[in-house]
């Protein structure tokens, strides 16, 4: 159990580390594992350093920084072990137009290379831009919630209106 | 096995059936605050065999199912159905000999849920397993819901290593 | 103390559903105490129902009607007493372009009732636009921050690139 | 008393001394992720008192100050200060006879921090009283930093309760 554990997360550290660089397009990050008498029972610490930042714990970051960092994260974990789909609610919000360039031709890259189909929730213009296709949910009748297909310029009309 | 259609119809705000086609690459679901954006993630969860109610900003399973609105009155049940393409018949989907799978789950006010696969009734467990055999599931890494990128934030370094071993 | 804190909840309450009507152009909430033996032990529950909508526990609201809602509770607790600055960051990530712009109106009118200077720190460009001057932060030297006066085209560049 | 112009030097990532004049109306702050705004909210209510270093992302209060980056060494000591127009002179401001107050506060590597109001030098208790009497300080309603209207969402209903003591 344990030199398994060790072993993932030795894997995820390798794909957390690229992902980083290839988000924030340069700096360094790292997981370890905190000190316990059982590697069963250790704590993952993030420790990161935008490009031109000194190293921090995660929780030094900036809201974004932060966010950005999770991703790089999450997409490591999901990469030693990619699905057919991947489902994104929101997870663009508090970044900004650059970080969500980068972020979002990570998810394009990571789509060819597993075949992954991708479902993205998002309000980011520039994210809906990116999109293949875009479906936009609409409640004309209050409370009840209907789907149609929309084109970006509809798509940004419907994000503005309630 | 590839994931190519999800419908849903009584679940939360879908009063009447929808339908979202899921495609290649990656495809944008947009629409204001309180639309229904977020209600489609958890129907994807709920149909992969997701028991917290909790989990899904509910206190009781029963509050999936459309509780009414000023428009209209509330529905006795909610279904989900996922399409999955099964050509390659690879891995638990070989037990399968359809091209097309159809996932059905199906919650009735005061009667509990059940779940079908191709119409044939089938245990929650076989459906949870099927799922992890595609290395998916509602708790996956996959799967990101509303605020889970915070919560991974905020979270203590034990509760960290939970959350990702609950996906790894 | 008991008696100063329940009457201070009920202003509280009165305001919060006055800025929620305001805030989602209809609809209702309210406010209440939890079960406890002494009121200062009891907890605080908010009930809410968006227009057209039933009544819920905040729980079961969307992201942007929760994040809403509980702006609604802050400007009502800020209303109660009133403070000559009043600075909020990012608060309006998770809002759609309609409740960002009912939002900076319900900002406006309380600038105007209390002369409460306003600091809104904001990715998004219609918070931006209603500003009535904005500052941008920079850092062109790495890790190094500087502020300088922007307009709102420069400022839709800035937040744009890192 | 009004609140004119913030100015910060050494303060996080403020190497340099900067400036962000408050006015009438309704001021935006905007900038890519981590340039510094989160930093500027930072410094006022450190200004304040706020004495809990977590409360500021760090872990100690020595983390405020500039730390260095790849194009510049670490700073020795951070100094922020807040301008406020005194010409009405009401409340515990009417104690200073000045139409303009500076407040000032400022912390040296190994040496702890230090209040200033005009240039006297007054105790930490001080300035958080003269704040609380213009219904304002680092805990205030009016103060919301980046995250906190999540926490109030996420919050049991009696830490609920008392974010909002906290600040009635
Ligand atoms: N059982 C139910 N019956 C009817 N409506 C429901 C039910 N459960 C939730 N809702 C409604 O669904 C809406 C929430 O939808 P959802 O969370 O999907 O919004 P969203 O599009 O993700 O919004 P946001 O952009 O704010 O995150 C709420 O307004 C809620 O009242
Ligand atoms: N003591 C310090 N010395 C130097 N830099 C620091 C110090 N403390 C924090 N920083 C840096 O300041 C940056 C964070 O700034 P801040 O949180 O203000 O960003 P922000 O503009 O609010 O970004 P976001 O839009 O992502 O919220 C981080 O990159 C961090 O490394
Ligand atoms: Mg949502
Ligand atoms: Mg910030």
């Amino acid at each position: 159990g344990r030199e398994r554990l060790l072993k993932s997360f030795a894997e995820v550290n390798r794909y957390f580390e690229t992902l980083f660089k290839s988000l924030f397009n340069g700096g360094s990050a790292e997981l370890t594992l905190t000190e316990a008498d059982d590697p069963l029972d250790a704590g993952l610490e993030i420790l990161a350093s935008p490009p031109g930042k000194k190293l921090q714990s995660l929780s030094l970051l900036s809201g974004g920084e932060q966010a950005l960092t999770a991703l790089a994260l999450i997409f490591a974990v999901f990469l030693t072990n990619p699905s057919p789909i991947c489902i994104l609610d929101e997870v663009d919000a508090p970044l900004d137009d650059t970080n969500v360039a980068r972020f979002c031709d990570m998810l394009g890259q990571i789509a060819e290379e597993t075949g992954t189909r991708f479902i993205v929730v998002t309000h980011h213009r520039l994210t809906m831009a990116k999109m293949d296709r875009l479906y936009g949910v609409t409640m004309e009748q209050k409370g009840v919630s209907r789907i149609v297909s929309v084109d970006l310029q509809t798509a940004e009309r419907f994000k503005e209106s309630a | 096995m590839i994931f190519t259609n999800l419908k849903m119809t009584g679940f939360k705000s879908f009063a009447e059936p929808e339908h979202i086609s899921i495609d290649e690459g990656m495809t944008g679901i947009v629409g204001p605050n309180g639309c229904g954006k977020s209600n489609i993630v958890e129907s994807l969860r709920w149909l992969m065999g997701e028991s917290s109610a909790k989990s899904m900003r509910g206190g009781e399973l029963e509050d999936i199912i459309f509780a009414g609105s000023a428009s209209r009155p509330s529905r006795n049940f909610a279904e989900v159905t996922l399409t999955l393409d099964n050509t390659e018949k690879k891995g638990s989907a070989a037990q399968f000999a359809d091209d097309d799978l159809e996932i059905t789950r199906r919650i009735e006010r005061g009667k509990g849920s059940s779940f079908k696969i191709n119409g044939k009734a089938v245990r929650a467990r076989d459906v949870q397993l099927l799922f992890a055999d595609m290395a998916t599931g509602s708790r996956s890494s996959g799967i990101v819901s509303q605020g889970k990128v915070g919560a991974l934030i905020n979270a203590k370094p034990v509760e960290r290593r939970n959350l990702l071993e609950e996906a790894a």
